[in-house]
């Protein structure tokens, strides 16, 4: 059977030790806009990236895709589109 | 000095009859009373919350959906911007987006279940009518990872229950569950939402209307951090959409076939609909009922909420094949977890909760032996779990059950897996799923079982494996169980008894409730302590404990007549012929009820005794005849034979061919004597039919009369003639016939005389001396001179002779 193609969008999640302002310093240096912290989780933070294909089944390259190797970057992760059903 | 809670006051005003008038009031039957019945209730109770005064008031739900219309007229008095925001918009107006095919009413559906106003003559009347209600629109776009999170941790500490009715795809050949964001925004509600009680998050089982699907395969469910909600029908009967796992926590109504009748709601343009089903009805209705415990006792923590609803849902008329009763006690079912929720007991509960002792997570070491799972073979894998007895996360007292597994298989949907407590309680944890090609297998997939909820931890876990093809598959790969542990949560504290030293919330008992009782327990009690003098007050027993209808216990030193013990102290009915028994099966019967009797060797109660059985009047039981009786009045009398066997005074015994006979000792056909046709045992006395040639004489078969004897000949009924020896008659020697008369010859001491056999007295013949030539007799004889008496005795030799 196929098997199911990830869906890759054009917003990470990123988890920035040192509050928002540092946050907000990484994203502009890798060309993210900081959209703030996801919900109410601590140092996790909203980044989007305009200029990265908005759905694509490859997971994004390029220069933005550095700031994985930032410091104070203790984890990043890419969004993948999820299939989920009403009940 | 134990005072029963004062009984509520069914006059005021509160209580008079219920009556809204929202257009669709009288159709939600899922919350009215049955017709007919004063001071009625439905089976969720919803009123009996109600008329204490319970209707959400300073809770907060909201819905994690495709938005809500906030300004439909039954919500809008209910809006909570403040729970509520537009994550696929990231904007705070959660309004759904409006297109020809209405696909984003679901939200607005759920969200009027929960908080539509009441007596705004419009439409509906939410379950939790003066709760506030927001919702969050996160379904319509992309969903990913860090949307769920968003939605889940959006203002924990200002909203109390998320309502969540969605889920992986139930195509029957998916896994998926809440991904790294998601489940640290649960664990982060769970942690620090509510001021640190807790975020309630509730969930719609894992149904989608597809079929062949698992809800065990979606880590929503699966989770122990969301109850997972599964839907009956009005008639209690199982939806054709529902899916069984072991993770479901609880039940409530919901639509079932088209004949049922069907949950109604507020739906999108303002208007109302009977068309929402499934378990997404269900999960918001349990959100409300929730929030009605909740505003009865705020200060109730995630799990206290989940151990109310295992004390209070009921299996009540919800049908499943699968009910059975936990070692705690408790029915559960596959298909609606607990049972039925009860808002009223919830609210009763929650009034004099005492929160829960602190949850434990003892995490039992892995099982790392790799075990090769074959196609229609069974891996059996035990693991001897001690709770963590050695360390801080002691666990006696179990909650959730977490089984992390890790297998390759060639086809995942040909698997299915068991899990069986110390108890011996046995949790499915997967079922097969004919479409699930996957080779994926389950890597470090967490199952959920909430069945060995408040049975003790230590002991035995097994785990079993089974693969059945469902289809030819390459044996070249065959599946591997690699790893697999044990998740135990609970407590080290018996989560229901106040021990002396426990923090306890007293702020939410107010002066005029009931006080803890301290006072002397049942001695029926077990160490664990009572709520109340009564047997039924106790919290675990010393002996054994009897269960009612009603989900109330009594502990009992002995079961009582009609009952049985089983290995969990519990004590469970006979079937209804028995008076006592070993089990529950009709053939499990000790004695019986009056006018039955115990058929020996089957333990079941008969009215009479049947074929090969007698009745022993003194064990009023029926017990088996000798070995080859078919009937018979006692254990030796036998009154029929059953077939090759003939009857032979009160015995059976084989029947023999004609010429031998039956030999006890060898137990085999043995010839007779050759003189015999038939007899009855050896030798030629046991004659019981005399062979050709042969006349019957006394059992015997001589072949001819012996003396003393005469030969007889009888003609039978059917012409044959029947020759046999006969006796004399006992005056005769000898004879030719029966009777006195057919003497032939006489015993001495006897005279013959006409052929009769007469005493002689001394016959001295006169011609033996005094006469010469003794002519004398010759002369009387000769003239005729014998039968003179006196010359008769004179001459009694001469006279005897014939001629």
């Amino acid at each position: 059977p196929p098997c199911k193609a990830r869906i890759y969008t054009n917003h990470w999640a990123v988890r920035i030790a040192g509050g928002a302002d540092v946050a907000g310093r990484i994203a502009d240096k890798y060309g993210y806009r900081n959209m703030g912290q996801i919900g109410n989780l601590k140092d996790h933070y909203h980044f989007f990236h305009s200029r990265t294909i908005k759905r694509s089944t490859l997971s994004s390259r390029g220069r933005h895709s550095f700031i994985s190797m930032e410091p104070k970057v203790e984890w990043i992760q890419q969004q993948v589109v999820k299939r989920r059903i009403k009940r | 000095d134990y005072k029963p809670a004062p009984p509520l006051s069914l006059s005021s005003p509160a209580h008079s009859n219920i009556f809204y008038n929202d257009a669709k009031w009288s159709s939600m039957w899922y919350i009215h009373c049955n017709d007919d019945v004063h001071n009625c209730q439905s089976d969720m109770n919803i009123m009996g919350a109600w008329k204490r005064g319970y209707t959400g008031k300073n809770v907060v739900v909201t819905i994690l959906d495709d938005g809500i219309e906030r300004n439909h007229p039954d919500l809008f008095q209910n809006y909570d911007p403040q729970a509520s925001f537009d994550v696929n918009g990231n904007d705070m107006d959660p309004m759904p987006r409006y297109d020809a095919s209405n696909e984003n009413k679901h939200g607005t559906r759920c969200a009027g279940e929960v908080a539509a106003a009441a007596n705004n003559s419009h439409c509906i009347v939410g379950i939790a009518y003066n709760a506030r209600i927001g919702g969050v629109r996160m379904l319509d776009g992309d969903v990913t990872d860090m949307v769920e999170a968003k939605s889940l941790s959006l203002q924990p500490q200002h909203i109390d229950i998320y309502s969540a009715s969605w889920g992986p795809d139930d195509d029957g050949k998916t896994v998926d569950g809440p991904a790294s964001l998601a489940r640290q925004a649960f664990e982060n509600g769970i942690r620090m939402g509510r001021k640190g009680r807790g975020s309630i998050f509730v969930w719609a089982s894992g149904n989608g209307g597809r079929s062949r699907d698992h809800c065990s395969c979606d880590g929503y469910t699966n989770s122990i951090y969301t109850i997972s909600i599964s839907s009956t029908a009005e008639s209690g009967r199982k939806p054709w959409y529902l899916e069984e796992c072991s993770s479901t926590l609880t039940t409530t109504y919901s639509s079932g076939e088209n004949y049922d009748r069907k949950i109604i709601t507020t739906d999108l343009r303002h208007r109302c609909t009977d068309s929402h089903t499934g378990t997404s009805a269900s999960a918001p209705m349990a959100a409300a009922i929730i929030a009605l415990a909740l505003e009865a006792n705020p200060l109730l923590t995630w799990r206290d909420v989940q151990h109310i609803i295992v004390k209070t849902s009921r299996a009540g008329h919800l049908s499943a094949p699968d009910w059975k009763t936990n070692a705690a006690g408790y029915n559960v079912s596959h298909l609606y977890g607990f049972g039925l929720m009860d808002a009223e007991a919830m609210v009763k509960e929650a009034e004099r909760w005492k929160q829960v002792p602190a949850q434990h997570v003892c995490v039992e070491n892995a099982d790392r032996q790799i075990r090769t799972i074959r196609p229609e073979h069974v891996v059996r894998s035990v693991y001897k779990a001690t709770g963590c007895t050695d360390n801080p996360n002691h666990v006696i007292y179990l909650e959730h059950v977490v089984v992390r597994i890790t297998i390759t298989h060639p086809r995942r949907g040909d698997l299915s897996i068991n899990l069986t407590s110390p108890s011996g309680t046995k949790s499915q944890l997967l079922a097969n799923r004919l479409f699930d090609h996957s080779m994926e297998g389950f890597k470090n997939w967490e199952f959920m079982t909430t069945h060995c909820w408040g049975e003790k931890a230590a002991g035995d876990w097994v785990l079993e494996i089974y693969d059945s093809p469902s289809q030819l598959r390459s044996q070249k790969v065959p599946g591997k169980l690699k790893e697999w542990s044990l998740v135990l949560y609970g407590t080290s504290l018996h989560p229901y008894i106040l021990s002396s030293d426990k923090q306890r919330s007293t702020d939410m008992l107010t002066p005029t409730e009931e006080e803890e009782y301290d006072g002397p327990c049942d001695p029926e009690c077990n160490e664990s302590g009572c709520e109340g003098p009564g047997p039924h007050h106790c919290i675990n027993c010393l002996h054994y404990f009897l269960k009612f209808k009603n989900n109330t216990r009594m502990c009992v030193s002995e079961c009582p007549s009609g009952f049985f013990r089983d290995d969990k102290k519990r004590c469970k009915k006979c079937s209804s012929l028995c008076e006592t028994c070993v089990g529950s099966r009709s053939d499990q019967c000790t004695t019986c009820r009056s006018g039955l009797h115990l058929s020996e060797g089957a333990n079941t109660c008969v009215a009479s005794c049947g074929d090969s059985f007698y009745l022993d009047h003194d064990s009023n039981s029926c017990r088996r005849c000798p070995e080859s009786c078919k009937r018979c009045a006692s254990s030796n009398i036998c009154t029929e034979c059953k077939p090759g066997m003939s009857l032979q005074g009160n015995k059976c015994q084989m029947t023999c061919n004609p010429g031998t006979y039956y030999n006890g000792h060898r137990r085999a056909c043995e010839p007779c004597h050759p003189a015999c046709a038939t007899c009855a045992g050896t030798g030629i006395e046991a004659c019981t039919r005399c062979a050709d040639g042969y006349l019957f004489e006394d059992w015997r078969c001589v072949s001819t009369c012996s003396s003393g004897y005469y030969l007889s000949e009888q003609t039978s009924d059917n012409g044959q003639v029947q020759r046999s020896c006969k006796k004399c008659d006992h005056s005769c020697y000898e004879c030719s016939g029966p009777g006195e008369r057919n003497c032939s010859s006489c015993v001495n001491g006897y005279n013959l005389e006409a052929g009769a056999c007469v005493v002689s007295t001394i016959c001295k013949d006169a011609n033996e001396e005094s006469w010469a030539e003794g002519s004398f007799c010759m002369l009387v004889k000769k003239n005729n001179l014998c039968q003179r008496k006196v010359l008769q005795q004179l001459c009694c030799r001469t006279c005897s002779q014939k001629g």
